[in-house]
């Protein structure tokens, strides 16, 4: 089909290898993974473990809803916590090598899905802006 | 074109009008500001001013970033800042009625376009989702 001719067309661009993705890790801590996602600039970025297998999203507002349920902000107390005890576990990752039809589907509800081996190590994100792209090229033709 | 059809068939869904679209004030501080935010759960929302203009916008990252500039975490400082202080103001507005092109191309770099009257009032906001539905409807036709 066209639209897959176009999509695809950069394929190789539509994959953010994991090298390229920020992350943290499972049992690091949130004054850490609150410092790293303040830097970086991601909204939502994965949490990885010792395996380099995904096992989380994490976003400043899991943490930040941590914080509001202490007494007042205690910063002493983000040390205690780690960021498996907030991260997001309820989300799609799809198998490498992947179904562009498949992708498109989970991108209606998500702003990037993960991409793992078949063996469950990252391989890398592929996020809505390349399909934006896409879109945006098939409109000017 | 087929595309803009299949896209504007659903354009009363395009736009998600100003009243469903949460958003702070200028001079809100930011322990409020860090309140909606986490309460809401979207990533970046709009700042109007008491005119209902737009004039900003706010993420969870610029109050955070705000932050961790000062000595320690200090909750009571952040009672004593305004979001006009933190929020980006360097982002496209559109004004209605909007071209659909035009919302594509700028979709590419943002994952949401505020919408405006000639006069400048809040419209709305038009999210990549729609856009997303559309796509994937073409490629499954
Ligand atoms: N540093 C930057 N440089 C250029 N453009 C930037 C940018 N930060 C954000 N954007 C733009 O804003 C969109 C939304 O970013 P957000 O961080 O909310 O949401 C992002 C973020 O949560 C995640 N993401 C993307 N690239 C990432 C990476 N290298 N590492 C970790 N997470 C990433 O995927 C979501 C969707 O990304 P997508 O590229 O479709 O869409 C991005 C991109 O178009
Ligand atoms: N409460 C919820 N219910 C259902 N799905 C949800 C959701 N919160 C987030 N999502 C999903 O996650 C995507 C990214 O949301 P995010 O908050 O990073 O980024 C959002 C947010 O920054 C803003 N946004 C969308 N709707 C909003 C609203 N009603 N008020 C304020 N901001 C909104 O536009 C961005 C793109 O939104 P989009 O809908 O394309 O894409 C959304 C949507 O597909």
């Amino acid at each position: 089909k066209k639209i897959e001719a176009i999509l695809l067309e950069n394929k190789e661009h539509i994959l953010v290898p994991a090298e390229k993705v920020a992350h943290v890790q499972v049992n690091n801590r949130l004054d850490h993974a609150l410092l790293v996602l303040t830097k970086v600039g991601y909204s939502v970025i994965p949490v990885l473990d010792k395996d380099y297998c995904i096992k989380g999203l994490l976003s400043l507002s899991m943490i930040t809803d941590a914080i509001l349920g202490l007494e007042k902000i205690d910063y002493e107390k983000l040390s205690e916590i780690e960021v498996s005890e907030v991260m997001n576990t309820d989300f799609p990752i799809v198998e490498n090598p992947y179904d562009l039809e498949e992708i498109l589907h989970l991108l209606v509800d998500y702003s990037f899905i993960c991409v793992a081996s078949d063996e469950g190590s990252f391989t890398g994100i592929v996020p809505r802006k390349q399909m934006m792209k896409g879109l945006n090229r098939l409109a000017h033709e």
